[in-house]
């Protein structure tokens, strides 16, 4: 465990605590999308399979309970605690166009073809893509509440984070991860233009509105 | 398994 990565889980942690204090304190999951939620939920559940038969660490097994647990939790706040409050009419974007591609790449780009190494290699590739229909929604919509942006500011540098620990792991250790590390330049690469604007106008006090 | 190393992270 270096520090890039434990700061990454942080921040990855912290960007679900901050999205479930949003909605339970606003009593509404206006402005979240739902099918960024899913396809989160989607991604944990096929990469933490392994849970039943490769143990890691205590802090590992704890996360991966963590991450699945809470996101199932925040689909159940959206889809029955609060459901009035989500517009499906502004959360368009097709999924398809995320799970098909990463299914495509699962079966070509993997450490095996093992079923588990399938699905952990599509969870990866799904993850690169999955913050896709909130940053749609977000153009769409146009502005954004103070702790959403926070949520997928959070959620970003958790990946961008993953980087440099690649690095770290690679000079130190000498091994490689070059299906995580490639989903991690890509997954960074589409927060670009939310982290110019987040650095922008949030970090001088303005509010969260697009050009 | 030496390339999966991404399965001791999260």
């Amino acid at each position: 465990m270096n520090i890039f990565r434990f700061l990454a889980d942080l921040s990855h942690m912290a960007s679900i605590v901050i999205l479930i204090l949003q909605i339970r304190k606003t009593k509404s999951a206006a402005g979240v999308s739902y099918k960024t939620q899913f396809l989160y939920a989607l991604v944990f559940v096929t990469r933490y399979i392994d849970i039943f038969f490769h143990y890691v660490s205590l802090y590992n097994t704890f996360m991966k309970i963590f991450f699945v647990t809470s996101t199932i939790y925040i689909l159940y706040l959206m889809r029955v605690q609060y459901k009035p409050s989500h517009d499906p009419n502004i959360d368009t974007f097709r999924i398809e166009y995320i799970i098909a591609p990463s299914a495509v790449l699962a079966l070509i780009i993997n450490h095996g073809y093992t079923l588990y190494e399938i699905l952990w290699s599509f969870s990866v590739w799904l993850e690169s893509g999955a913050i896709l229909p909130q940053l749609f929604m977000l153009q769409r919509t146009g502005e954004a509440e103070t702790l959403t942006v926070h949520y997928i500011f959070a959620l970003g540098i958790y990946r961008l984070l993953y980087i440099p620990n690649w690095i770290y792991r690679y000079v130190t250790e000498g091994r490689v991860e070059p299906i995580a590390f490639l989903a991690s330049l890509i997954q960074t690469a589409l927060y670009s233009d939310f982290f110019y604007i987040y650095y922008t106008k949030v970090m001088q006090g303005k509010k969260f509105e697009l050009p | 398994n030496n390339g999966a190393v991404g399965h001791d992270e999260l």
